[in-house]
């Protein structure tokens, strides 16, 4: 899921 | 500290990015990414509700806070955001449904900040600096996404680039007065 792919963005 | 009159500060915007960045890092402590991911998350969480403390229950800056300007409702932007993300996500968890939710406020969540300053019209330079260093941060994000997108395989994130990309446009016309008052070095005011 998106939260998880683009986790290390703030 | 020194310049009390926080008449140009939204404090709508500051409450809905305290709600963004507390409904974004919910798994700040399940998940470890890195020391700077933490650590910068620690930092958006304390500055945006310490903004939103100072501005509610500071005696002298609570009574310079321009109330009767600052009248955008929540909700008009906080429901519509809840029920697009709970339509539009890649995955139905409330964690995933939070952190959606999160993307999408954070395109509008400047809306109550720039009426304000149509309204109050005499923005000072701190207050003008601060906004467009809010709208540069999430443009910045964007030269990030078409990098990845060209390095990385299978980068591909429509909700937070059609979101930052939402967002940075609702700051266009604010970078367009702000620069053109920064190169002819006159003060910033904006079309009523």
């Amino acid at each position: 899921p998106a939260s998880e792919s683009v986790k290390d963005e703030l | 500290r020194k310049n009390t009159n926080k008449r140009g500060v939204s404090l709508k915007t500051q409450e809905l990015y305290a709600l963004v960045f507390a409904t974004r890092y919910l798994d700040m402590f399940t998940d470890f990414i890195s020391l700077y991911n933490t650590v910068m998350k620690l930092i958006f969480l304390s500055s945006s509700f310490s903004i939103v403390w100072y501005m509610r229950r500071h005696k002298l800056v609570r009574r310079s806070y321009d109330k009767d300007h600052d009248t955008f409702r929540h909700q008009f932007l906080v429901l519509p955001c809840l029920i697009l993300a709970l339509l539009i996500h890649e995955q139905f968890t409330f964690k995933e449904v939070m952190w959606t939710f999160s993307i999408y406020l954070e395109a509008v969540a400047i809306l109550p900040q720039l009426v304000l300053l149509q309204r109050t019209r005499n923005i000072d330079n701190l207050t003008g600096q601060y906004v467009f260093f809010l709208g540069a941060y999430r443009s910045l994000y964007i030269l990030n996404w078409i990098y990845r997108y060209f390095t990385e395989p299978h980068y591909v994130h429509w909700i937070t680039w059609i979101s930052g990309f939402v967002q940075t446009l609702l700051y266009a016309d604010f970078f367009y007065y702000y620069l053109n008052s920064w190169k002819n070095n006159v003060k910033l005011t904006l079309p009523a």
